[in-house]
């Protein structure tokens, strides 16, 4: 899977994955 | 809301209740940026909405890497328009709680 995880030092986590192609807009 | 070239939606049901909410973010328009920002697909995190400011969680974000500095209001203005839509929200549908 494509998802990575980040966690700042203040302890929030964040989860990145591409962002689904139906909701990029036009470039 | 102004559009900043930056999406920020809800990750999950809001049911009203929950303290916290998670929120999923992403660049929609990278010319709106002024720093160069990694093509970092879309950035999922949880947001106390009692507790916490945009601002903090912009600020963790450029510390983390995804976004420059110089886009740090950008990014809290994005995420604080998305809250006051849910705040706004939740006064309406559930009154009673709020």
């Amino acid at each position: 899977n494509s998802f990575t995880e980040v966690v700042h030092s203040a302890g929030r986590r964040f989860i990145v994955s591409p962002v689904p192609e139906s909701r990029l807009r036009e470039q | 809301a102004e559009d900043t070239g930056v999406r920020v939606e809800l990750a999950e049901e809001d049911d009203g209740r929950k303290s916290s909410i998670a929120l999923r973010l992403w660049v929609e328009d990278a010319k709106k940026l002024k720093g160069k920002s990694k093509d970092n697909g879309a950035i999922e995190f949880t947001f106390e909405l009692e507790k916490e400011t945009p601002d903090d969680v912009a600020q963790e974000m450029v510390d983390a890497g995804f976004f420059h500095e110089s886009d740090v209001k950008i990014i809290a203005k994005s995420i604080r328009d998305r809250v006051a839509l849910i705040q706004w929200r939740r006064e309406r549908i559930w009154p009673m709680l709020h």
